[in-house]
């Protein structure tokens, strides 16, 4: 554990709170993906099955059973509790054209040819494009609200935090994770087009990011 | 650089 990884965990975990409360304060989830939260819970299903089989340390245990019952809230707040406030009209991203090459790629590069080392390898390729069924919306509907702003850019700084933390473990540990490493450069590129609406427009006080 | 199994990161 290094400050890049804890701060990028708590990033992470800042990101999935804004938008929970979010969406339970407002009693709408208007304006976000319900597509890229169901990835997501998918993502933290498939990876933290080692919850069953190993034991890293009860941070890792504690973090991961929260990781997954928040996803799961969020899912269960924008297609059960507020379905009516779902914008299904604009979520119109095609999630097969993520989950067939996602799962064609596991299959193909993996640490091992093992059931669990599989869903592993597809959570990590999964995460780095999840984001992108929110990123069409944003796109489609031309505009985000300042607080589903605030909620990608811990999502975007977890990232880049975990490129530090990989730097800084390669260099202190001889840590060298490929897939991770890989796939997480590629997510957070994706990040950065939105990064920098979000300084020049967010930042300066507007309500709203509207797109040029 | 061989990867440390088990994953340690979340």
């Amino acid at each position: 554990m290094n400050v890049f990884r804890l701060a990028g965990d708590v990033s992470h975990l800042v990101a999935i709170i804004i938008l929970l409360v979010k969406i339970w304060r407002s009693k709408s989830c208007a304006g976000i993906s319900g597509k890229s939260q169901v990835l997501f819970a998918l993502v933290f299903t498939t990876r933290y099955l080692d919850l069953f089989t190993v034991f890293i340390s009860a941070y890792n245990t504690i973090m991961k059973v929260v990781f997954l019952a928040m996803s799961y809230a969020t899912v269960y707040l924008i297609y059960m509790r507020f379905r009516n406030m779902y914008d299904s009209e604009n979520d119109t991203f095609r999630v097969e054209f993520l989950l067939v090459p996602v799962i064609g790629l596991s299959f193909l590069e993996n640490y091992a040819f093992t059931p669990l080392e599989i869903l592993w390898t597809f959570s990590i390729f999964l995460e780095a494009v999840a984001i992108m069924p929110q990123l069409f919306m944003i796109t489609k509907t031309g505009e985000a609200e300042s607080i589903t702003t605030h909620y990608l850019f811990f999502l975007g700084l977890y990232r880049a935090l975990y490129i530090a933390n990989w730097v800084w473990r390669y260099h202190t540990e001889e840590f060298f994770d490929q897939i991770a490493v890989v796939s997480g450069v590629v997510q957070t590129i994706f990040y950065c087009d939105f990064f920098y609406l979000y300084v020049t427009r967010v930042l300066r006080g507007k309500a709203k990011m509207i797109l040029p | 650089h061989a990867l440390k199994m088990p994953h340690d990161e979340l």
